[in-house]
């Protein structure tokens, strides 16, 4: 299977809402320093499942804000997955505020084809496509790389661990 | 738990000398280097650590600190992709892994990228890179351009199929 | 030891702002960003910490950490640079700076590294860079190439003075 | 003043003695991926006093091995600086075995010009010409350039008294 595009709505530095995509079975993202590239790579991981702590941000400062508007009050990120049989999936991940009051926290919203569903069901669909979420390997962030090789014996055994 | 660990270990120990062959081979050194992962204790592996190192071609044995900030990238991404083919997930997003490489490894790294996306076989995946350097995102199907609107204080991105161009 | 702390806080918080502007400046932007340093307590300054912060043109302010690679490095490097306005090291020796910054970014750096090299001014330094970007180390005055020979299994370096060519 | 040369014996992947400069007002260091670059700043830092924590390995590890001689048994990295006043001065750090049995420890040895000094005379020399080795912030290794950015409160107050 494979990515086929993204809807991001308010998240990070997109403001509003826009696609992205369609996406082959090899693409670059490309643009200058600050323009958002680590923010789309942000965007997909978020969608995926991977905890905030990840992200750069807590999950109200992954809601878009500039400075001169208010600051967005929901975001969200739908990614649309062919999978190799079957239609198509549409996953997607919300930050709603929990109440309408101005110190509101934020909490997650998962949807798998327009039907709410637990962070746990939405995770075995993802494990049922072989994404695996916790174990990450999929995921190379900015910096990592050369910090993976430099993994110590028992980080490693721990990455076996969740893979196996 | 120990058989999982144990068939997780024994399938990716036995894929990492050939991928990191792939990526280190070249004219010079038909035969690349050599990757290897080895057990600190094999009564129960997942009670101690996995130990991982790599050799590129012509240098002698060291530890894995020692190594060159190139070599290192080239070593986590053999072992990424070894690791990959015991759990294939379907795609991979990496976020500028090419900052190190000088121009021979990014031209590897984009050539085993392109075969791995490109072939019918049973380890194929979808690839999302995001880098600074034309030599690596001119072998990609298709780009996405990220640029900020000042006005606006937001990116845009606008996608381009490469499918129609050949490279130059 | 606080008047000495104090001293060197105050010179350089009032420096650091000037040097950021000056690697962020565009003809776009000709006021460039912002940078600024300050106390946590500033009666025990050395019991407490010191916060930088850095906002690049047209963007308004945030956590350090939330700037992306090439924001971090620019900002990274005016705060050195400051720093070394207070107490300057007759040379600075840097490797590989340039990894996470696009073409623009590193055009500023390598045109403030090579006023900094040539002025006849107070605060001149000598500056040895490693680089993998031709975009940068054309704007050297010397060259110094290293290459390994497998055979004797050593480095070799060669030197070459390219003050006698121009840049095409 | 400024770096005139460098003088590199048995140090890293630097086999035998090697000449390496003139070094220029900027000067760029080139080549490919573990050809020895990084090494040439480790033999900087080590000839200004680094600590060999900065420097990849410990004294031992510095020597020159490459796995089909036998590692060397001392190195020396010679450091040719020239001051904005008066005549040229040689800063000399060497690695020798304290003893000549097969498990000998190994020592630094220190030099300015040829006369052997104590570590504490060669750093007070070296801060005569405003070289602060303990705050090293005027060395970046490689990868350290983005941590330095994202340094803590503390570390930065810590690096502004040793400046002081
Ligand atoms: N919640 C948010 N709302 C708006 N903008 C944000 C938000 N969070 C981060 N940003 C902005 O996004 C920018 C960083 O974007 P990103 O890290 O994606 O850049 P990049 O394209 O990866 O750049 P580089 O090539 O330097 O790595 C920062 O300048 C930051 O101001
Ligand atoms: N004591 C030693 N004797 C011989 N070779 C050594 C020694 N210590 C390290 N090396 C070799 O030096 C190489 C690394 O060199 P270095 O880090 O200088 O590369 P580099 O030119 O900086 O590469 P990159 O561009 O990837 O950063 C390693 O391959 C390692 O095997
Ligand atoms: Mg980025
Ligand atoms: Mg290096």
């Amino acid at each position: 299977g494979r990515i086929v595009r993204l809807e991001i709505e308010d998240f990070k530095s997109y403001r509003g809402l826009q696609q992205i995509g369609p996406f082959k079975a090899f693409t670059a993202v490309v643009g200058p320093n600050g323009s958002g590239k680590s923010n789309l790579m942000d965007a997909i991981g978020f969608v995926l499942g991977v905890r905030t702590a990840h992200l750069r941000g807590s999950l109200k400062e992954l809601l878009h804000s500039n400075g001169t508007e208010a600051a967005a009050k929901r975001s969200a990120v739908r990614l649309v997955y062919q999978p190799s049989t079957g239609d198509e999936i549409i996953f997607s991940r919300a930050i709603l505020p929990n109440s309408h009051s101005s110190n509101a926290t934020f909490v997650s919203q998962y949807r798998i084809d327009d039907r709410q569903v637990s962070a746990d069901a939405y995770n075995a669909c993802l494990l049922s496509f072989n994404v695996l979420v916790k174990a990450r390997n999929f995921l190379v962030f900015q910096g990592d790389i050369e910090s993976i090789a430099a993994m110590g014996a028992k980080e490693l055994t721990n990455l076996f661990e969740q893979i196996s | 738990r120990h058989n999982a660990f144990s068939a997780a270990f024994d399938y990716i120990s036995g894929h990492i000398d050939r991928i990191f062959k792939e990526l280190t081979r070249s004219a010079m050194q038909p035969m690349g280097g050599t990757a290897s992962l080895s057990l600190e204790d094999s009564e129960d592996p997942y009670l101690h650590g996995v130990k991982f190192s790599a050799m590129p071609p012509t240098k002698r044995y060291r530890e894995m600190e020692q190594l060159s900030g190139g070599e290192k990238t080239v070593a986590a991404l053999a072992l990424l992709f070894a690791i990959h083919s015991f759990q294939p997930s379907p795609f991979f997003v990496l976020d500028e892994i090419d900052a190190a490489l000088d121009a021979t490894n990014v031209a590897r790294v984009a050539k085993y990228i392109v075969e791995k996306t490109q072939d019918g076989g049973g380890d194929q995946f979808q690839t999302i890179v995001i880098s600074l350097k034309d030599s690596f995102f001119q072998h990609a199907d298709a780009l996405v351009g990220v640029c900020r609107d000042g006005n606006k204080g937001s990116s845009m991105t606008y996608t381009l199929d490469l499918g129609k161009y050949e490279i130059a």
